[in-house]
């Protein structure tokens, strides 16, 4: 049996929310360690991993391994429903044909309780191994948000050139062209407004505006995102959950 | 212009 206690629905809403415009069906692997997801979108672009682990729980048990298959717009729909202060449980039984949500108001005795059907969905689990990237940058993720939806005005496609110690993000569209620069910054009152680059090699790629402008829907989960790259491999996204973390790897343009 | 397929085929290279 499956029952995890959300101290506040924030955190799942989020996540759902973050999630919910990129994949469609999404099997939620329930184990005693926490809940994990993997998907990828429809035009196998973009692959999304998700971790909450144990930890992210106020309460958590999970006697034997269960798979959710769930429709990603029907739980937003439920996960909607309740108050993001309420507390969350989610509560499925070992062979389960539903899940059920349970919100809480924590000043108030109201309790509200939904079931959502669950779905057969045929999913390859990757294993995706530690991948070794050539540059990492850390940095504001509304700053990131901010830049991907100002450069997709100009084009549908977002380049990335990281040197030493700077950051260029570059759009050239049809009607005009922008960049935005940003360098390596320590803010040490506010160690959540610093940028940290960290380079190998510098970097050159281009991705597509609408996959990142889908990524920064994760934005009000970190207040910093963290990117790494590499030549001819899948780029990371990664926004840590209080214990786990939201991750997107997603494959770069290339050259006709 | 994106690689059809090119990410599913990264993460089942081997």
């Amino acid at each position: 049996m499956l029952e995890g206690k959300f101290d506040e629905a924030s955190l799942l809403k989020k996540v759902i929310d973050a999630m919910k415009d990129s994949v469609k069906l999404c099997n939620f692997n329930c184990t005693e360690n926490g809940i994990s997801v993997q998907a990828i979108d429809d035009s196998r672009v973009l692959l999304i991993s998700l971790l909450i682990e144990a930890g992210s729980f106020e309460d958590y048990r999970c006697d034997r391994n269960i798979v959710l298959g769930l429709e990603m717009e029907s739980l937003n729909k439920i996960i909607k429903n309740g108050n993001a202060s309420d507390m969350l449980t989610l509560v499925a039984e070992d062979s389960p044909d539903a899940l059920n949500l349970i919100f809480e108001d924590k000043r108030r005795d109201r309790i509200a309780e939904y079931s959502l059907k669950l779905m057969d969905i045929d999913q390859d689990f990757l294993k995706i191994e530690d991948m070794k990237f050539d540059a990492v940058v850390n940095m504001p993720s509304a700053e990131f948000a901010k830049i991907c939806r100002d450069m997709k005005t100009l084009s549908e496609s977002l380049q990335i050139i990281i040197t030493k110690d700077s950051v260029k993000f570059n759009s050239e569209g049809d009607f005009g062209s922008g960049s935005v620069v940003i360098k390596s910054f320590t803010d040490l009152e506010k160690t959540e407004e610093s940028v940290r680059i960290t380079l190998e090699k510098p970097i050159n790629l281009t991705f597509g505006a609408k996959y990142l402008n889908d990524i920064i829907k994760s934005t009000p989960l970190a207040s910093q995102v963290t990117i790494k790259l590499c030549d001819k491999q899948p780029a990371l996204f990664e926004y840590q959950l209080p214990s786990g973390y939201l991750r997107f790897y997603l494959a770069p343009k290339f050259e006709d | 212009k994106y690689v059809q397929n090119w990410l599913w085929r990264y993460f089942h290279r081997d």
